[in-house]
């Protein structure tokens, strides 16, 4: 679940992300 | 005025700022559910996460942020997310709600087990920011500024934050300007309340700290 992650890691992860467009 | 160069970043940059925000089902949820004090903390690092999320889908539009360097890119997003979270929330509470919403969501937040003397900062802040009576536009541009400090720790190429930082900045002042005349202080009132931020986003370490213990 998202709450176990940590700052870094969601903003990791939305940076690797692809846009929605 | 602005030239027609500032005009389009302003406009790309409120247009990415209108696209990425919470989804409204989130919103709703905070408002129409009752919760006990355990649900309102899941449900604020719900929120919190999905405010992430949309702050980095918000950056990556801004201009010259993804040439900066990824590291770089990381650590403005780390230093800032809190920030930008901060007037995010500002805006919810400064906006004309349907009667009583505010205070439900007030009424959450301070139910949600965080300390009272991290609470009354927060919501004085966000008084504070009503009163700037800000536009969109300046929302916009003032969290792309939060974004692009060139300040944040472990940001090794500060030179070409600024160089990004530098014209939003002067759009702002320049929208100021326009959209403000008769508030000359406007836009050094803007800056101010980025100082603001960064005691609420020193406060804010120290309030997980208290959360996490209790």
């Amino acid at each position: 679940p998202a709450s176990n992650l940590g700052l870094e890691d969601i903003i990791r992860k939305a940076l690797m992300g692809n846009v929605e467009e | 005025e602005l030239s027609q160069e500032q005009q389009n970043l302003l406009t790309y940059i409120l247009d990415a700022y209108n696209k990425h925000r919470i989804p409204q089902d989130m919103a709703k949820k905070l408002l129409q559910e009752q919760f006990s004090t355990e649900e309102n903390f899941l449900l604020l690092i719900e929120m919190a996460t999905t405010h992430v999320q949309v702050l980095v889908e918000f950056t990556k539009k801004i201009p010259g942020f993804l040439s900066l360097d990824h590291e770089d890119q990381i650590a403005l997003l780390k230093g800032s997310a809190v920030e930008a979270m901060f007037l995010r929330s500002a805006q919810v509470f400064t906006k004309k709600m349907p009667h009583g919403h505010s205070e439900v969501l007030e009424e959450r937040i301070r139910k949600s087990g965080i300390s009272e003397e991290f609470i009354t900062p927060m919501f004085n802040f966000y008084k504070s920011i009503g009163e700037l009576q800000m536009r969109q536009e300046e929302h916009a541009l003032l969290t792309a500024i939060t974004i692009l400090s060139p300040d944040r720790p472990y940001v090794k190429d500060q030179r070409a934050v600024e160089r990004l930082q530098e014209p939003v900045l002067d759009v702002l002042r320049r929208f100021c300007k326009t959209q403000h005349p008769h508030k000359p202080q406007q836009f050094a009132r803007l800056l101010g309340r980025l100082t603001e931020l960064r005691t609420l986003n020193h406060h804010h370490a120290e309030m997980l700290e208290s959360w996490r213990t209790s």
